[in-house]
């Protein structure tokens, strides 16, 4: 498959982190997601999304990724957002 | 599915609108009449009960917004496309079960030529939210993620099953009331209650209020009440995961079928492998999975043949205690052997009922003797059962009300307790 640019990349890292499929970036060190968790993470967000589980970010991804939806995480727990409940 | 860990503890909920969508073609009218439609999607399946307030007056459970943009609560919505809506899971606060919906979407209601979004298909996913519900992968539920198009007339829409299996953990199945429809005009016939296969979540349940489990175990802070086919989930927060029990051979995966019963159960705390015991054989679980075959309780240090009323691990000594009757077994976990000179008699434990339904350790550390209707606790480290003892499990512990004095059954026979004694304390005893 053609490589994604690197803006959609980029974009799809954003993606996975604000719907729980990858940690939130931690505040004190700089981290990178390894390959495999990366592509472990679209993978699980393919399989929410009904497309077929590739792990790549592919052009279907990618599109998906725009599509319109909820804004509740996926995964709960790992983005941490919908349990605060302030107002 | 997938469920977000909170769940409302009563059964007929509140709503009210706040705010209606400021652009949308849809009349006022027509949005109550969808968002009533779009509860009592989920009230036909749990025997919830929705009412609509007046927010002026009273304080709904859940409060429905039409909001553009930043409005208030660190989601804000993101124009036409992208965002469409949110909702907040059930809880104590305010916030807790508002569902919002983004006012710069164009929302329709029966639209055929697929332009705009279509309320009713997102407010029945955002109120499954507001109901406890997380995100879904199955194909075709509802509570899928991304916005899916149309579902069809809201009056004769149903969930899928997996929807269904997911609200009906949380809230159980009741038989269908009158309130669970909408008290609006409908805009369609009513729909009517979808027929369920034999063994879905629909089949009778035992009623957790009558006690008499069969195996209680702490696992992981979270208590386990095992009784027949089933079990329910007790968190350390004291809430229960579901009033509903959960399926035995559904979660603990391997077990056998012919397995009906777990008679006593606990967490080894050396490794955290927990353990089922029925009849004369016990099995090692590590998380859900089975690991390996049916083992003897021989290896426990108990004649062949012989089975279990309950097991615990003491944290004072980190022993194995196997009680059976009258008499109880000790097992030596570090040395992974039976500990020489058993069985003794239960008396050690004084005023503990005999053959006890299970014991366990709370997380605070006391043991607790469950039999019956009645659980006996002993403070941590401790052998002598605390005075108030026994008290009725239910209201303790299960969400159940306090039985009347004309139901109360009389506790049954437990070891003596001494009153004072020239006491000569062996170590190893």
């Amino acid at each position: 498959a053609e490589n994604p640019r690197a803006q959609d990349v980029s974009m799809g890292v954003e993606w996975l982190t604000r719907y729980g499929y990858l940690p939130p970036a931690d505040p004190v060190h700089a981290q990178m997601q390894s390959l495999k968790k990366l592509q472990d993470a679209i993978k699980v967000m393919q399989r929410f999304a009904g497309l077929p589980e590739t792990g790549q970010m592919d052009p279907i991804t990618i599109a998906t990724m725009h599509k319109p939806r909820c804004s509740l995480p996926d995964i709960l727990g790992a983005a941490g957002l919908v349990r605060r409940r302030r107002r | 599915y997938s469920l977000s860990g909170s769940v409302w503890k009563k059964r007929t909920l509140t709503w009210s609108i706040q705010s209606f969508s400021q652009r949308s073609q849809l009349s006022q009218q027509i949005v109550r009449t969808l968002m009533s439609y779009a509860l009592a999607v989920w009230a036909a399946e749990s025997g919830l009960t929705f009412q609509e307030v007046n927010s002026q007056y009273q304080e709904p459970d859940i409060i429905i917004h039409f909001a553009r943009a930043y409005h208030q609560d660190s989601y804000p919505f993101d124009g036409p496309g992208g965002t469409l809506a949110h909702a907040f899971f059930p809880g104590e606060h305010p916030i807790s079960g508002d569902t919002h919906f983004d006012d710069e979407e164009t929302w329709t209601f029966g639209s055929t030529d697929g332009e705009g979004i279509d309320l009713f298909a997102v407010a029945v996913h955002e109120f499954g939210h507001a109901l406890g519900l997380g995100h879904s992968s199955a194909p075709n539920s509802i509570m899928r993620p991304f916005y899916q198009g149309p579902v069809g007339d809201p009056g004769t829409y149903h969930l899928s099953q997996d929807d269904r299996d997911g609200l009906q953990q949380l809230y159980g199945k009741i038989s269908q009331t009158p309130n669970a429809r909408p008290t609006r005009k409908p805009l369609a016939p009513p729909p009517q209650p979808p027929v369920m296969p034999p063994g879905s979540p629909s089949t009778p349940v035992p009623d957790r209020c009558e006690g008499n489990f069969d195996a209680v175990a702490n696992i992981r802070g979270e208590i386990f009440f095992f009784k027949g086919p089933w079990f329910w989930r007790l968190q350390p927060s004291g809430q229960l995961v579901s009033p509903r029990p959960a399926g035995l051979h559904r979660f603990w995966e391997g077990l056998p079928t012919h397995v009906k019963v777990i008679q006593a159960a606990y967490a080894r705390p050396l490794d955290g492998r927990i353990i089922l015991f029925s009849g004369p054989q016990f099995w090692v679980f590590q998380e859900r999975q089975l690991e390996g075959a049916a083992r003897p309780l021989v290896e426990f240090g108990l004649p062949p043949g012989e089975e279990v009323d309950a097991v615990f691990s003491w944290p004072l000594n980190g022993k194995t205690y196997l009680i059976r009757g009258q008499k109880y077994w000790r097992y030596d976990e570090v040395a992974a052997r039976p500990d020489p000179g058993y069985p003794r008699a239960l008396s050690l434990w004084e005023g503990a009922p005999f053959a006890p339904d299970d014991v366990t350790v709370s997380n605070t550390g006391d043991t607790y003797f469950f039999k019956g209707t009645h659980f006996w606790r002993f403070v941590k480290g401790s052998v002598k059962s605390e005075s108030d003892s026994p008290q009725p499990i239910g209201p303790k512990w299960l969400d159940c009300p306090v039985p009347n004095t004309d139901q109360v059954t009389s506790p049954p026979k437990t070891t003596s307790k001494t009153q004072s004694c020239d006491c000569h304390c062996e170590l190893n005893q």
